[in-house]
């Protein structure tokens, strides 16, 4: 169980004040918009409205007390700016900024941000992913040229055995689980019968789960 | 190699664009701001400048060839809305639209959009569940209660084989692959010696990794 203060209370901070709370963490809420504040003071352990580029208001909660504090001022980026650099002051261990741009992000970062992060690139990076390969479902890269991914089954394989199908020798993946409905086979034995609409999660090296999942 | 129009160049626009192009895919760029339409028209395939809810701008460069359109337009819902609108209409096959709001999801959606994205929810669902559990570096649901994981190695295990940690048994989760610095050990076997800064991808239930991931 974490301490998490969130300043500015826009769409990404909103959402991550309130799933923080549903993770169980002690979350305080800030923006300088007493309505916002109002809107989420429910969902919350602590809400308060301040203008966080006063550091005597910050002060004022106590702010150094956090160990992790996410400044979701998207905009303003003046005041983004000077909330971190007051935040860094008053003695917040780990100060996670939203930024704009790849230019602010290097600004951030020079000015004391432990991490920063770009929403809608980021969602737009994994989207491409996602769209650019269809037969497989969700992608997970682990690095180093290994993935883990869902795919749909192959139908070349259709109602063959796992043993006839003989993947780690002929394909060169591993097969983690097998979703049948709402069923799951894991570990599926040498005699398990693939059927037409299961979903693979497969294991291995990336040009192999691509190859993998284009059999025709 | 698939073919996608992108209308609205924000930021979530902009990037996917960008990405796709660089996935290689043949990507349209569209917008009706001609100065963002000429910053990417050297990077994308084609650039359009025109106003998506003219039905009649769309049809001119043939926009229903698309497999695939996604509507990035976000602070203009009724643009956003029409846009989708006029796409069905010239019979986009799959249109994909950005929104900010749960509610404007369920609009889009009743009005044929076939995909919403929220880019800024979804990141921040993503950052708070990467905040929450700390030991845990990355974090890949498979559903149905089963994950892999990048986890940094539990201390209790360091300078211990493989074999004498014995860990499918005693904590009933899978090693896939053992990160070491640039180096890589897949399938480690039972002699493998496990090293302090090692960084261990596991796959098992949910809680068996938590639990794993947890131990001192
Ligand atoms: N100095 C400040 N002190 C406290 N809150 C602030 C300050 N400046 C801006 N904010 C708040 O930050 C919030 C988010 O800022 P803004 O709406 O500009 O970001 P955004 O990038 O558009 O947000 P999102 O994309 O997450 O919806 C606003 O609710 C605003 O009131
Ligand atoms: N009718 C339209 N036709 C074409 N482009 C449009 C139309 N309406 C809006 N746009 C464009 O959509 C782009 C994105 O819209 P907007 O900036 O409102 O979204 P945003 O949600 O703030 O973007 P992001 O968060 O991705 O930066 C703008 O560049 C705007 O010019």
């Amino acid at each position: 169980q974490q301490e998490f203060a969130i300043i500015g209370l826009g769409r990404f901070g909103y959402s991550l004040a309130v799933a923080l709370e549903e993770h169980g963490h002690t979350v305080m809420a800030i923006d300088k918009d007493t309505k916002l504040v109002q809107s989420i003071v429910d969902l919350v352990t602590h809400a308060a409205s301040l203008d966080s580029t006063q550091e005597d208001a910050l002060k004022a909660i106590d702010i150094g007390a956090f160990d992790t504090v996410i400044v979701a001022i998207g905009n303003d980026f003046e005041a983004n700016l000077l909330t971190t650099v007051n935040l860094k002051a008053l003695g917040v261990r780990r100060v996670i900024c939203k930024s704009q741009t790849n230019r602010q992000c290097d600004i951030l970062r020079r000015l004391g941000a432990d991490q920063v992060i770009q929403p809608e690139q980021n969602s737009a990076h994994r989207l491409a992913e996602e769209l650019s390969t269809p037969a497989i479902i969700e992608h997970f890269n682990l690095g180093q040229g290994y993935s883990v991914a869902e795919i749909m089954l192959p139908n070349p394989l259709a109602w063959k055995s796992m043993g006839q199908c003989d993947i780690r020798n002929k394909h060169h993946v591993n097969i983690l689980l097998i979703k049948r409905g709402d069923e799951v086979l894991i570990s599926p034995r040498a005699d398990t019968i693939l059927q037409k609409d299961d979903i693979l999660i497969v294991f291995g090296e990336d040009l192999h789960i691509s190859q993998f999942s284009n059999l025709t």
